[in-house]
């Protein structure tokens, strides 16, 4: 199955 | 204070039609740089940011940075009432709750002006770091558009890869599949109908056409897009606004789980 990543994943609050 | 005046409205008019179907509200940022937004869609699966240099309005007076709130929707509402050819001014005083769009029409013989209540909101900043892709293919607009379109009508996902010979996309769904494949092309007329791809390694990653094809809202601002791939890293999409900027479109890939 496929799974969607999230954005926060690769980039971090600042 | 702030003022920003900008001959060509058209362009904040396609900036706001690029936008508003991903993001719902955002604050608009405004500094000495430029006029700047950037956002996550509702589901935080891909990310926006805009930056309109200061150098590219007619006049910029912007006396301290200010972040203004707004619903993408409503803006767009008011900017539809400015004419194509239209120069538009965004005006807020400090500590105001309001925006004001002033419209002038080319020869001046009609000037509007539009006031919208600002609102708060909670905005979660990110920092992309600059990053080294394994390829970056630049390639006409509307040709990527079309892609994403047709695509979209036989599968949800599609698997970019890039090699050597060329970028393919692929699909399938239910009634079938299909793979599409742009060569590098440089020997065209004129230069923004190339496809051009700078390849330090192959790379494939597969990614949700709906944002895809949501990111394509751009194109009217570029004649051409560049999709920047890295095994690691979502996938950047930009759409360069001349003299001015830039839309860039943040999409996280999906995994085999």
């Amino acid at each position: 199955t496929e799974v969607q990543l999230s954005i926060k994943r690769f980039y971090h609050s600042t | 204070m702030l003022e920003l005046r900008l001959v060509q409205g058209s362009l904040l008019k396609k900036v706001l039609e690029a936008i508003k179907e991903l993001v719902t509200d955002a604050n608009f940022d405004c500094s000495a740089t430029g006029f700047s937004l950037q956002a996550m869609d509702s589901s935080h699966v891909a990310l926006v940011a805009l930056l309109l240099r200061s150098e590219g309005f007619e006049h910029y007076r912007c006396d301290r940075n200010l972040s203004m709130g707004m619903n993408l929707g409503n803006v767009s509402k008011m900017l539809r009432c400015a004419g194509s050819d239209d120069i538009i001014t965004i005006k807020a005083d400090d500590g105001s709750d309001t925006v004001t769009f002033m419209f002038e029409s080319p020869n001046q013989d009609k000037i509007a002006d539009f006031e919208m209540k600002l609102m708060d909101i909670d905005s979660e900043h990110l920092g992309i770091p600059d990053a080294e892709y394994q390829a970056i293919v630049r390639m006409p607009s509307g040709e990527f558009a079309r892609i994403c379109k047709d695509l979209s009508s036989i599968g949800d996902t599609v698997i970019i890869s890039v090699t050597k010979e060329g970028v393919k996309f692929s699909t399938a769904g239910d009634i079938g599949t299909a793979n599409i494949v742009c060569r590098q092309n440089k020997t065209v007329d004129k230069p923004e109908e190339a496809t051009v791809i700078e390849m330090q390694e192959p790379v494939s990653l597969t990614f949700a056409l709906r944002y895809l094809n949501s990111f394509t809202k751009a194109t009217p601002l570029s004649e051409t897009v560049s999709i920047s791939l890295s095994s690691d890293l979502p996938v950047v999409v930009e759409y360069k606004i001349a003299d001015m900027g830039y839309v860039r479109y943040y999409l996280a890939p999906k995994i085999e789980e």
